[in-house]
Parts: structure tokens; C-alpha cells; sequence
């Protein structure tokens, strides 16, 4: 998900 | 969040004041790449399309919408402020940015999670991102003497980078699942970029004197 993907990044 | 994204994205929002108050306040872009300017208003652009879609925090929408703002309002100024536009080195600032867009896009046609609008864009950007400081480190290179504040922003914008690799060993060692192959790769190579200004920004810390790049 977002979290794993480091999607939660700037 | 960790203290090393956090560091990081503070880093990375004081560079971009810095270049704000610079251009604010001696009403010049003299020594900014206008170009480089240009690639992070389409990252930044392109990357947070995912306002519209989900929904992580706050705090990253915030972020994500400063970014997005900041970013335009510089290109706005370097092309169309009258007084700001004169004052920008548009001799000096002939990398040609369209071949790192156009190179970035077809590399992320072929790498990318997911073969979906968003992912690609997402993929895009991560490596516009990291090539997006070559016009400006060049402009650095060409015009030689260089002024404060443009130093001070390159070196910020530099120390978010740094930031951002321990955060990913960071979060690589503390979460199980985490991996992020793409933007660590793509994230490696745009540090990699700022090792020679740092070693010169450093002689120059050290020796007490205004920064000078070889020719």
C-alpha cells in the first residue's frame, strides 16, 4: 500500500 | 514519521524560502536556473496528483500544496515579474531541459509498478526529480562567482537529499514490508549529483571563504 511504497513521502 | 524525513522535508522547505526571500528581497534570479526551476514545478505537479485521489495526512497535504505553490510562483516570477525577469542569466542557463523530460518519461513507460496513469507519473517525477538540479549545477559551474543565498539554497536542497537516504535506511530497517527500489535508486543517483558541490561548499566552510567552483 501507500505506506509500504513510500508513497506517505513527499 | 521519523526525525530524518521530517529533518529532510524541513530542509527541503527552507531551500525553497531561501530562494523565495532571495528573489524577494534583492528582486534578482541572477545565479537561479530558471530551467531547473521548471522541472520541479512538473514533479512536483505530476507526483501530487495524488491529492485527488487518497488521502494520507495533513500534514502532507499541506506540504504537498506549498510545494506545488512555491514552485509555480518562482517560475511565474523568473518569466514574467518585471523587474525579477531581467535579472535572470538566460546566456548562461542553456542546458537543454527537454531531452531530461522527455528521457525521464520514456524510462518510466518501462519502470514502474504499475502500469497505470498515476504510477507512471509517480515514476516520472521520482526521475525528473533526480536530475532536475543538472541546470542549475551547471548555471553554478558557468557563472563561477556565485552569491550567497543561491549557495545556501543549492546547499539545503542538498541536505534533504541527504536526509531522505537515512530515512529510507531507517525505515528500511524498522518496517517489515518496506521497499522502495525505484525512488532509493532514483534517490542515490540525484545525491550522488551534489557530491562535488559539497566538497566545494565544505573547503569553502572550512577555509572561511566565499565559494568558488573550478571552471
Amino acid at each position: 500500500d501507500k505506506q509500504d511504497s513510500g508513497k506517505d513521502e513527499l | 514519521m521519523n526525525i530524518f524525513r521530517f529533518a529532510g522535508d524541513m530542509t527541503h522547505l527552507i531551500s525553497i524560502l531561501v530562494l523565495l526571500l532571495k528573489i524577494y528581497a534583492t528582486k534578482s534570479c541572477s545565479g537561479i536556473s530558471l530551467k531547473t526551476q521548471e522541472l520541479y514545478a512538473i514533479v512536483f505537479v505530476a507526483r501530487y496528483l495524488d491529492l485527488f485521489t487518497d488521502f494520507i495526512s495533513v500534514y502532507n497535504t499541506v506540504m504537498k500544496l506549498v510545494f506545488i505553490g512555491c514552485s509555480l510562483a518562482i517560475v511565474w516570477c523568473m518569466r514574467l515579474h518585471r523587474v525579477v525577469r531581467r535579472t535572470y542569466n538566460k546566456d548562461v542557463d542553456t542546458f537543454r531541459h527537454y531531452f531530461l523530460v522527455l528521457g525521464c518519461f520514456l524510462l518510466a513507460l518501462f519502470v514502474h509498478e504499475k502500469f497505470t496513469f498515476q504510477e507512471v507519473l509517480w515514476a516520472f517525477s521520482i526521475y525528473l526529480e533526480a536530475v532536475a538540479i543538472l541546470p542549475q549545477l551547471v548555471l553554478l559551474q558557468r557563472s563561477g562567482n556565485v552569491d550567497n543565498l543561491t549557495v545556501q539554497y543549492v546547499f539545503f536542497l542538498g541536505a534533504y537529499r541527504a536526509f531522505y537516504i537515512l530515512n529510507w535506511i531507517y525505515r528500511y530497517l524498522t518496517e517489515p514490508h518496506f521497499g522502495r527500489w525505484i525512488a532509493s535508486v532514483a534517490g542515490l543517483v540525484q545525491t550522488a549529483l551534489y557530491a562535488d558541490f559539497f566538497y566545494y561548499y565544505f573547503i569553502s566552510w572550512k577555509n572561511n571563504a566565499k565559494l568558488q567552483l573550478p571552471a
